[in-house]
Order: C-alpha cells, then structure tokens, then sequence
C-alpha cells in the first residue's frame, strides 16, 4: 500500500469520525444530509458483498467493517434518536435518492467489467459513491451557515478522494496496473463535483470567514 | 491479476 492509498483511507475515516463525533457528542445532525448517508450505507452495502469470503488483509476487513458500521449508525441516528433526529432539516433536505440510484443501477447494468451479479452490485456502487454526495450538497448550499464540524466532514470526504486519484497515479506508475476505467472515471468525477465546495473552503479559510455557499 | 489490483481498494 502506498502512502497516497493510506492517506486517503485515513482521511476517509477521519471524516467518518468527524461526522460521528458531531452527532454523537453535540447530539445534532444540523445540516448533514440523511438521503446522502442513506446512499453512502447503500454503496458500502453493495461493494463489500464479498467481505467475509474474500480475505485481503486484516486492515481491509476492518476498514470495510468501519465503514459499514459507521454508515448504518449515522443512518440510525439520524432516523431513530429521540434527540439527533429532532435536529434534522427534514424540509431542506429534499432530494430524492431514486433519480440517483436508479440511472446508476441501469449503468451498472450496461457497463460493467463482467456481467455478474457481484460484479454489477460493485459496479453499481462505483457509481453511485460518485454522485452520493449531490445531496449533501445541495443541502449546504441551502444551509446559511454551516457549522464547523460539517463543513470539515466534507472538506475531508473530497480530500480522500483527490489522494485515491494520486494513489491510482501512484500505482499506474509502479505496478502492473492496467488501465481501470470504470474506477478512474467515477472517482474522477466525483472529485470534481467538490471542486466549487473546495474553492469556497479554501477562501473562507484564507480569509478567516465563515464558510458560506453562494445561493 | 487486473481485476484484484482494483478490488484491494476500499
């Protein structure tokens, strides 16, 4: 494992416990998204199929664990905890799942490596980890003052994906590494959807702001 | 092979 891959695994999973620590400990889920975690649960329940049938490594398995866990446990917060669930913007956050996991199932369907069913269901979840961010989002955008915490939890979301590119880069370069469409171009896409985010970031933060998104 | 290169990834 490279020092990108492990970057942004770290990354990922400090995003994961910035967002838990919110919730948990501030007992609030102000401006974070359920329809993203809902999708964010969906993706890892789709690409880890195979987690206790096909051993990598300890770390793997543990990774895919935490994911899993944590996903299913932001979701049940969100939905089920008599206080974080109060603190849901419900009326902001509209944004319907199905016009996104729909086209990237039928996706999954037409363009995939093999037309298998575990192949589809991994595909399918390339797919819609790229767009599963969208609402997340567009509900920042709507949110006029987005605290501390969530605005770290995605800056931390997009910084893991920009390291997974310099980690396929990084691995084209130095293995026997084919050219892996379908992974690069759903990663790359969903990299760029933060672009805009990333630009007010880094201006909020050059300029010791508030970070705001332009309506 | 081509296809675990990928799939070690998280």
């Amino acid at each position: 494992m490279n020092i990108f891959r492990l970057a942004g695994d770290m990354t990922h999973l400090a995003s994961v416990l910035v967002l838990l620590l919110k919730i948990h400990t501030i007992k609030s889920c102000a401006g974070v998204s359920l329809k993203t975690q809902e999708l964010y649960a969906l993706v890892f329940a789709t690409r880890y199929l195979d987690i206790f049938t096909h051993f990598i490594s300890i770390y793997n398995t543990l990774m895919k664990l935490i994911f899993l866990g944590s996903s299913f446990s932001i979701v049940w917060y969100m939905r089920r905890h008599k206080i974080v669930r109060r603190s849901y913007d419900k009326e902001q956050d509209t944004f319907r799942h199905l016009f996104l996991i729909l086209p990237c199932f039928l996706l999954a369907l037409v363009i995939n490596e093999r037309f298998t069913f575990k192949e589809v269901m991994w595909t399918f979840s390339l797919y819609l980890e790229a767009v599963a961010i969208l609402p997340q989002l567009v509900l920042l955008q709507r949110t006029r003052n987005i605290d501390n915490l969530t605005g770290q939890y995605v800056f931390l979301l997009g910084g893991y994906r920009a390291l997974y590119i310099l980690n396929w880069i990084y691995r084209y370069f130095t293995e026997q590494h084919f050219v892996h469409w379908i992974t690069w171009i759903s990663g790359l896409v969903q990299t760029l959807l933060y672009a805009d985010f990333f630009y007010y970031y880094f201006h909020s933060w050059k300029n010791n702001e508030k970070l705001q998104l332009p309506a | 092979d081509e296809q675990e290169s990928v799939k070690d990834e998280l």
